[in-house]
């Protein structure tokens, strides 16, 4: 038996947001830790993994590792039903093949319920070992989804490069060419306007701007996106959900042949 | 030229 009460149900609602671009069918993996995705886009380029913690639920009941396979255009379709400030919970039975979404509205007078199919979904799961990184650039979200979406619209490709200088975001296409620069700025108003340029050592990657642009869709769910680069590894873009966990979304390179 | 490369080369199956 699975019951898992959301007071901030519209949380979840940004969470499908943000992956449902990348990833058509998901396995939903529910343990004592917490509620958690892990999933590659068709290509295998990319790969995301939210955690949704257990402790960030008003009620967490799940009494056996139990996961299940989701269609997230249909999630989305079903989560599309309640409203912003319901409380969601996620329901289901012990081998059944069906989940059950409960919305009830804050003052309790609507109360309705969505049961959506599961479907089997082979997936495999990556080991994804700690690593330390070469730069570690941590900046508005907002930001960072101009920065991808300007670039988008001159090129395919991105060049992150990080150096003493700060970080070169670099395009070019056949309309010409773009560079943007953002130097380590902790003289703001608020913390989450800061941008944080942490450098071990001068890094330089190029990465496909459709997968970061997929990325930026989670921008509703945190004003800060952490983007961790070293050489020989993919790129994390992490977007941490208050009090509950994160999504981080893993970008392979592009590399010279 | 740039050749895309996977997830599945940095990251091995568990």
């Amino acid at each position: 038996m699975l019951e898992l009460r959301l007071v901030q149900g519209s949380l979840l609602k940004k969470v499908l947001d943000a992956i449902k671009e990348l990833v058509k069918d998901a396995n939903f993996d529910c343990s004592t830790t917490g509620f958690s995705l892990q999933a590659m886009d068709s290509s295998h380029v990319a790969l995301v993994s939210l955690l949704l913690r257990a402790e960030g639920f008003e009620h967490y009941r799940c009494d056996r590792n139990l996961s299940m396979g989701m269609n997230l255009d249909n999630m989305a379709k079903m989560l599309k039903c309640s409203g912003n400030d319901d409380i969601i919970t996620i329901k289901a039975d012990d081998g059944s093949d069906s989940v059950t979404f409960m919305f009830e509205s804050p003052t309790q007078d609507k109360i309705s319920d969505f049961e959506m199919k599961l479907m089997d979904i082979d997936s495999e799961h990556l080991g994804i070992p700690e690593a330390e990184y070469h730069a570690i650039i941590r900046m508005p979200s907002a930001e960072f989804a101009k920065i991808c979406r300007d670039l988008a619209s001159i090129g395919d490709t991105v060049v992150i490069s990080v150096s003493k200088e700060g970080v070169k975001f670099s395009t070019r296409g056949d309309i010409g060419a773009a560079n943007v620069v953002l130097r380590q700025n902790t003289t703001v108003d608020k913390p989450e306007e800061a941008t944080i340029i942490e450098m071990n050592e001068p890094v330089s990657l190029t990465f496909a701007l459709r997968y970061m642009n997929s990325f930026t869709k989670a921008t509703p769910l945190s004003n800060i996106v952490t983007i961790s680069l070293s050489s020989e590894l993919p790129v994390v873009v992490e977007y941490k959900i208050a009090e509950m966990g994160y999504i981080r979304f893993y970008l392979a390179p592009k590399i010279e042949e | 030229v740039n050749a895309q490369r996977q997830i599945t080369s940095f990251f091995s199956k568990t």
